[in-house]
């Protein structure tokens, strides 16, 4: 098992590695991998130790031998499908996001309770009305859910998803939900991160 | 201090709380207020014990003194304007984002460097140019600077607003950037979000 904190610098590891490639690099040494990642070499080192023992010290990692294990033990071997519930602001902006695309992650349908948005193009598909949703996810076999509908009705949205057979829900909305187990569930609390400024801010006496 | 995991969990109860007192309650046991929060009792109380001693065993808290004990923990006993550069997709979602506002946080400015969007209006400003970044930071006092650029811009955005005066930075272009001591940090990496939960999908034996 490996921790969560660990699995999210794999991801920033992994999205360096990637600016690597392009830059022409072959070999990298844990340093300069952790000063591009925001952290030091002794975390990447044990970070990495979860994925078994690679790189030579003095030698440096193998920029693609080590992209490639991170993306399979992050799952990111196939296509996967994700849909959106809420075509508002921020669900139109992470339709449209190519970073998810990057990784693998496609945008396969957004679904809203307004009629009138039902029908309008947003990023590469059309806004399905949310009496949909379930056949959708149905047919396609869809594994995530995005959540970015007003806090109360952020609840009832991920028992249809569950419902519907969604494996993995991310929520925007700002309330805690509750799925059953063997869900996957991951909150995105963007307020909590301007909140974490200001006590910084305060503490610092401004 | 209090550490950084306890400081975000600290912002969830302070909005549970609200929930509260708009429900009319007067006092919270730790264990709905763990609920709520989707976290056991135990780390509430460990959590609300950086406060100081408060609530009673057997009565609970009351909740609007514990609501504004973690206010002042936050620094949120002020308001606090904000700018966004990259007035795009996401800009655009953030500057209409009505949970910075409950907290005290108001979008004072946007500002691009594409000249046709210069003077279209988002929310409740209308765009400026890139350029006048610097004499607006510095005439308001503005603390706080959100980045949703393309990745390739985000560090020398980055050094403007520190240039200018900003004290805080929230990126959300995925790429670490560098700041100079004293100036606070935080980085959202929404891709990684998806990242993990493809970990555990893929973990689950999808
Ligand atoms: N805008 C932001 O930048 C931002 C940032 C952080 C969190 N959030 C949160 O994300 C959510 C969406 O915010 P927004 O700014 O995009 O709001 P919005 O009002 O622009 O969009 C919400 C959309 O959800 C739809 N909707 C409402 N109930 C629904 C239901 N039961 N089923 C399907 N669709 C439904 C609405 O018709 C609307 O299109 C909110 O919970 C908000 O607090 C937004
Ligand atoms: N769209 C999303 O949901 C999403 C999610 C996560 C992260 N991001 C990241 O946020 C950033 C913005 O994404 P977006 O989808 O809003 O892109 P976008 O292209 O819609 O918006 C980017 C904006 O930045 C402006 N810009 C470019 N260079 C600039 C500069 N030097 N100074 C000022 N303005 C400048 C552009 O003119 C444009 O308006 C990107 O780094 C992206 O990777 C976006």
């Amino acid at each position: 098992i490996i921790p969560e904190p660990t699995l999210v610098r794999l991801t920033i590891y992994g999205r360096c590695l990637n600016d690597l490639i392009e830059e022409g690099a072959t070999l990298v040494a844990s340093d300069e991998l952790a000063h591009r990642a925001g952290v030091n070499a002794a975390q990447v080192r044990k970070d990495l130790s979860y994925l078994g023992s690679f790189g030579r010290r003095g030698v440096g990692y193998d920029v693609r031998h080590l992209s490639d294990r991170i993306a399979t033990a992050m799952g990111l071997t196939k296509e996967r499908g994700f849909i959106i519930v809420g075509a508002g602001r921020l669900g139109s902006a992470l339709m449209g996001y190519d970073g998810f695309n990057k990784k693998g992650f496609r945008a396969a349908a957004a679904f809203d309770a307004d009629i009138n948005k039902v029908g309008q193009a947003i990023g590469s598909v059309t806004i399905r009305d949310i009496n949909e949703l379930s056949s959708f996810v149905q047919a396609n076999g869809t594994e995530i859910g995005i959540i970015t509908v007003p806090a109360s009705f952020a609840q009832s949205v991920a028992d249809s998803l569950v419902k519907a057979g969604i494996k993995a829900i991310l929520n925007f909305a700002p309330i805690v939900i509750k799925v059953p187990a063997g869900i996957r569930y991951r909150q995105v609390e963007l307020s909590s991160e301007m909140e974490v400024l200001a006590h910084y801010l305060n503490s610092q006496g401004d």
